[in-house]
């Protein structure tokens, strides 16, 4: 059987809430090891992939490999009966057709219980092969969500060109043009401000801003983002998360005909 | 021009 507590509800509330507008419905893979999900969006440019390590959660038991098929939107209706502060307890049999939450209160003496009907999902997974990115980006969470938003105002598409200089998002639209260039910073007494910058290659790579921009509902998890590049390869896009559980997604470039 | 690709082109089945 599976279960796993979370110290605080509004891990899982935010992991949710960032992913449920690309995928609706996936499976929870639970094992020993902790707590995945692989999915990809429904035109395939986009996949999320979220790893809650055991050690996110106290305590942590799962005996079996268990795959939990959750619909996100359902899911999203029982966990806003949940408060930010709750603990959050899920429990399954080994092979369950439903999901039990359970969400208490630190404060006081309430406890609220939900049962979820589970669905079989048939999941096509990828293989993602590990890559030596030619530039990584750290920046703040905050930063990146800025500059998509503001350049999606512009046009469907951002290039990001990463080279010595640092690194530049722009934007061609029908009503003109936008770019932001960001060069490593250090803020000693604010270091979730920090940018970072690595690079062993120029790297330049179109993408659908759509996308970005769904990507950024993960800025509540993290004050820091990390985006890898490589020329003509998906970008990734990381928030770490403690206990090395992170939340990534992958998202495929825009190529020249 | 540029199209949109989609991730089953760079990452193949485990």
């Amino acid at each position: 059987m599976l279960e796993a507590k979370l110290d605080q509800a509004s891990i899982l509330k935010k992991v949710v809430d960032a992913i449920k507008d690309l995928v609706q419905d996936c499976n929870f893979d639970c094992n020993d090891s902790g707590i995945a999900l692989q999915a990809m969006d429904n035109s395939h440019v986009a996949l999320v992939s979220m790893a809650l390590k055991a050690e996110s959660f106290q305590p942590y038991r799962c005996d079996r490999n268990i795959a939990l098929g959750l619909n996100l939107t359902s899911l999203t209706k029982v966990l806003r009966a949940a408060q930010n502060e709750d603990m959050l307890t899920l429990r399954a049999e080994d092979a369950p057709d439903s999901l039990n939450l359970v969400f208490e209160s630190k404060a006081d003496d309430r406890i609220s219980e939900y049962d979820l009907k589970l669905m079989d999902i048939d999941q096509e997974h990828l293989g993602i092969p590990e890559t030596e990115y030619a530039a990584t980006i750290t920046l703040p969470s905050s930063e990146f969500r800025r500059i998509c938003t503001d350049l999606m105002a512009l046009s469907e598409s951002v290039t990001i060109d990463a080279s010595k200089d640092g690194v530049k998002f722009s934007c061609t639209g029908d009503i003109g043009n936008g770019a932001v260039t960001l060069r490593s910073h250090t803020n000693v007494d604010k270091p979730e401000l920090n940018v970072d910058i690595e690079l062993s290659e120029p790297v330049s790579l179109t993408f659908s801003l759509k996308y970005l921009v769904n990507f950024c509902k993960a800025s509540a998890l993290s004050h820091q983002v990390k985006i890898c590049l490589s020329n003509e390869v998906p970008l990734l896009v990381e928030y770490a998360l403690e206990n090395q559980s992170h939340l990534r997604f992958y998202l495929a470039p825009k190529i020249g005909d | 021009p540029t199209k949109q690709q989609t991730l089953g082109k760079f990452f193949g089945a485990p």
